[in-house]
């Protein structure tokens, strides 16, 4: 606003002067300019209106533990087998969560508690937003019994529960080890391609799939109580915990479901900005651990922040530092940054 | 000599640099969206870019010439004194459907004002 008419001048007519050059002194924005300013932000933070969620909504404890990791408060992370995935975050700048789609009528009518179909709606990913990778998350409850002997899940792409045309994603050996594993459960993460992902983004935007469980190493079909015994949850009487965490307990609160059902993540970048993690910095490749809340484990599996912050923390523990003075201390910065930085 | 350095310290103050300015999400309504932070330190940059241009002012070669002609010319404008390193944030939020995102937003820390 400092450009008055003698600047005019010298502009040589290129562009009309601005209204701000007859406002020498500032005033309040009225409420019309900041409604304008806040959906400019809006637009370029790829929000088309500000978001107002439901009160209460819960929010995915994977989500929140990220989102301390990723700033470096590990002593907030919550769930003990934690682990960054710095694979799918290496080239993605946005992480979105998405709880699958709940159905009463399906989950009256199934019968076979050896089959569970699940379906996600991801229609929500902006067109601009390219999906990197996903994974979908299941919870392994350490409640469930196995029953005896290993346990085989196999996972299928499938439109609806009798889609003929199922694909076969992945399968995967699901042992009885109980140590394995901590109380509150253990998640399965199964990765999922990009052109997958980019394929359903493209069509229906619904992403559904197809669960099941069979007993491993037994010829001999069992009777149907002895598969459904060994299966998942039974949620009419919510006492039969079994393996996955895919159905609702009856009488199951939001908050307490919010935190044990199937969750599909999306590691995607809109074309703008730096990804989650910065390139050029060394990776250890191998599993990191560090302590987190409580005195559990937190892993940082081909992480460099946590590389680099699980030895400073090797160093610091052998000092006889307790993981809050160092969180606190170093701010998550790292024992040798530090020592740099003071000198 | 204690009124030269007095004087060299208030031009010193009024140089191009960086600000301290904290965004409170909560000041704007933002909290019922935005999970985490509540805030940030975004920082702004102002001051003068008066000669001479030190060099923590990183200054550009235009904005020595546009010094330079401001000097002779008083009607041209000294060179503004912006931000010349910006940083990232990453956000936790609600967006329309209710589903939590985790988003890296670039240019949104200042870390260095020049000229």
């Amino acid at each position: 606003g400092r450009q008055g008419e003698d600047t005019s001048e010298i502009d040589h007519g290129r562009g009309p002067p601005t209204s701000s050059s007859s406002t020498p002194t500032p005033s309040p924005p009225d409420s019309n300019l900041s409604q304008t300013i806040q959906t400019l932000l809006l637009s370029r933070l790829g929000l088309q209106s500000q978001p107002n969620p439901q009160s209460g909504v819960p929010v995915p404890q994977y989500l929140l533990d990220l989102y301390r990791f990723h700033q470096k408060q590990y002593h907030l992370v919550e769930d003990p087998s934690f682990s960054f995935p710095s694979q799918h975050i290496q080239q993605a700048n946005t992480v979105r969560s998405f709880h699958h789609s709940e159905s009463r009528e399906d989950s009256h009518t199934e019968k076979d508690h050896t089959r569970v179909h699940i379906s996600f709606d991801i229609s929500s990913i902006p067109q601009e937003e390219r999906v990197l990778s996903a994974e979908l998350r299941l919870l392994r409850s350490d409640r469930a019994s196995l029953g005896p002997g290993p346990h085989r899940l196999n996972l299928y792409l499938s439109k609806h529960r009798e889609d003929p045309e199922q694909a076969l994603l992945e399968t995967r050996l699901l042992t009885n080890n109980l140590h394995s594993y901590k109380p509150s459960g253990f998640w399965e993460a199964f990765t999922l391609s990009a052109e997958l992902l980019q394929k359903i983004q493209e069509s229906s935007g619904s992403l559904g799939f197809l669960l099941e469980i069979k007993p491993e190493n037994i010829t001999n079909p069992l009777p149907y109580q002895m598969l459904a015994s060994a299966s998942y949850e039974d949620k009419t009487d919510g006492q039969n915990e079994r393996h996955l965490r895919v159905c609702r307990s009856v009488g199951q609160d939001d908050h307490s479901w919010a935190r044990e059902r199937p969750l599909l993540v999306t590691y995607s970048h809109d074309g703008r900005g730096e990804p989650l993690i910065k390139h050029g910095r060394k990776t250890s490749g191998k599993s990191q651990r560090i302590r987190g809340k409580k005195g559990s484990k937190v892993r940082a599996r081909n992480s460099s922040k946590g590389h680099d912050t699980a030895k400073a923390w090797g160093r610091a523990k052998k000092k006889g530092y307790s993981v809050q003075d160092w969180a606190t201390n170093t701010g998550g910065v790292s024992w040798s940054e530090r020592g740099r930085v003071k000198r | 000599n204690g009124g030269h350095s007095a004087k060299l310290r208030r031009l010193s103050r009024g140089r191009c640099r960086r600000h301290p300015l904290h965004v409170d999400f909560r000041d704007v309504g933002w909290q019922k969206w935005i999970i985490a932070p509540s805030g940030y330190d975004a920082f702004f940059c102002l001051g003068e870019c008066r000669y001479p241009l030190a060099d923590h002012m990183n200054a550009s070669s235009h904005a020595v010439v546009q010094t330079m002609v401001n000097s002779v010319n008083g009607a041209v404008p000294r060179p503004c004194c912006v931000p010349t390193s910006l940083s990232p944030i990453a956000l936790l939020y609600m967006d329309s459907q209710d589903r939590v995102v985790l988003k890296n937003y670039q240019d949104m820390v200042v870390e260095g004002c020049g000229c």
